[in-house]
């Protein structure tokens, strides 16, 4: 199909080739492509200089940017591979590609582990899962008395900490999510698997018109 | 039923529930 062939892209040219995009990833070249639209709309949303910031990261989630949520300061940061605070498109591709519904399980299942392991210790510590569970239940407006909340990280970690030292390591964590698929829900995006009938507006944007006029 | 906090966190989480950034269009 013309109309989504790389040698059209040029508005991607500053950032990172689609073909070596769609070589480390899951995506086709055009389904990349198709994420640059995504990625930029979200990166001109505030700050337009073609880098997603926090905020504009919080904008596309929520519909504000001021929104704080433990989570999705989490997943920013995790998207942030090279930790200067901001996303650019190959780390916004890479990082989607974790959620493809194609990419393998292994892969979904360390990425959920590093975003628990709030304080990058290798390990998922009881204060971290008390926090989470913390901001989960401020986040829903949910009260619950401090004995239900340590009830809630006891009955979790004598289900995932099977060598009871107090903490998850990532191969507890593996059996752990392995045997309870449902914890990796929010991993897979189906939304990732057709993006070119998503975004459709690459499809009709792309192409000569706008460089040549 | 037993009550896992992950689960919770996974099925009640805004942040980590990234739908909402294809929501938009």
């Amino acid at each position: 199909m013309g109309c989504v062939s790389s040698k059209q892209f040029k508005r991607a040219a500053e950032h990172e080739d689609p073909a070596i995009l769609a070589k480390e990833t899951t995506f086709s070249v055009s389904e990349v492509e198709a994420l640059y639209e995504l990625f930029k709309k979200i990166s001109h949303s505030i700050f337009k200089d073609g880098l997603i910031h926090k905020e504009e990261f919080q904008l596309a989630l929520f519909r504000n940017s001021n929104k704080k949520n433990l989570f999705a300061d989490r997943i920013f940061d995790l998207f942030d591979l090279k930790h200067n605070g901001v996303v650019d498109f190959g780390e916004f591709v890479r990082s989607l590609n974790i959620f493809h519904p194609e990419t393998p399980l292994a892969e979904k299942i360390s990425f959920a582990f590093r975003l628990y392991d709030l304080r990058g210790t290798g390990y998922i510590e009881r204060e971290e899962l008390y926090e989470m569970v913390l901001a989960i239940l401020n986040e829903s407006d949910l009260f619950l008395s401090d004995d239900a909340v340590e009830q809630i990280v006891d009955q979790t970690f004598k289900q995932a900490d099977l060598n009871g030292d107090g903490k998850i390591d990532p191969d507890e964590w593996k059996a752990f999510a392995s045997k309870n698929p449902a914890l990796l829900k929010n991993m897979t995006l189906p939304y990732l698997k057709d993006i070119t009938m998503a975004f459709p507006s690459f499809v009709l944007n792309s192409g000569v018109d706008e460089e040549e006029l | 039923r037993t009550c896992n906090a992950f689960q919770l966190i996974s099925s009640m989480s805004s942040g980590f529930d990234l739908s909402g950034m294809f929501e938009s269009e």
